[in-house]
C-alpha cells in the first residue's frame, strides 16, 4: 500500500509541473504571434518607404530598406520554427498527462 | 432661337466642365483617405516604440517620438478640413448639375 501511496504523490506533482510547463507554453505561443504581427507590418511599412522611414522620418537608403525587410523575414521564419517545436511539447506533455489522470484514478 | 442654341451650347459646356471637377474631387478625396490611415498607423506604431523606431530601427528618442505624434496627428487634422471643403464644393458642383440638366431637357 505504501508504494501506491508514493505513486499517487509523484504523480501529482507530476501533473502539477505539466500545468505549468503547458501554462508558460501558452504564454510564450502568445509572445511570438505578437512579434510575428509586429514584424508583418514593419515590412508593409518598408515595402512603401521612398527614401524615408514612414513612421519616424529617418532617412533609408535603398540598401538598408531591402537588409532591414530581409532581417525581419528571417525573424518571422525563425519565429516559426519556435512556435512548431512548442507545439510539439505541448503535444507530448498533454499525452503524458492522460496518463497521469489514470494513476491518480486509483486514489 | 439663336438664343436659345447658345444657351443649351453654353450648359453642354458647364456641364462637361462639372463633371470633370466632381471626378477631381472624388481623386483629391481617396488620396486623403489613404494618407491619413497612413499617419494613423505610423502613431500606432510610434506609441508602442522604445527607444527606437519599430519600422527602420532608427534611434528615436522620447521627445523625437512625441513631436512625430504631434505633427502626425496635426495633419490627420488638416485633411479632415480639407476633406470638409471638399465634400461642400461637391454639393454645390451638384445642385449646379441639377439647374443644367434643367436646361438641356429644353433641347
Ligand atoms: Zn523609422
Amino acid at each position: 500500500l505504501k508504494k501506491l501511496k508514493a505513486e499517487i504523490e509523484n504523480a501529482k506533482q507530476r501533473k502539477e509541473e505539466i500545468l505549468r510547463e503547458i501554462e508558460e507554453i501558452g504564454e510564450k505561443k502568445g509572445e511570438l504571434k505578437n512579434a510575428t504581427s509586429e514584424k508583418n507590418k514593419a515590412i508593409l511599412e518598408l515595402r512603401k518607404a521612398k527614401g524615408k522611414c514612414p513612421v519616424c522620418g529617418a532617412e533609408l537608403t535603398e540598401e538598408h530598406r531591402e537588409d532591414l525587410i530581409k532581417k525581419y523575414t528571417l525573424e518571422i521564419e525563425s519565429y516559426a520554427k519556435e512556435m512548431e517545436q512548442l507545439m510539439r511539447r505541448e503535444k507530448e506533455l498533454r499525452a503524458e498527462l492522460v496518463n497521469i489522470e489514470k494513476i491518480l484514478k486509483k486514489e
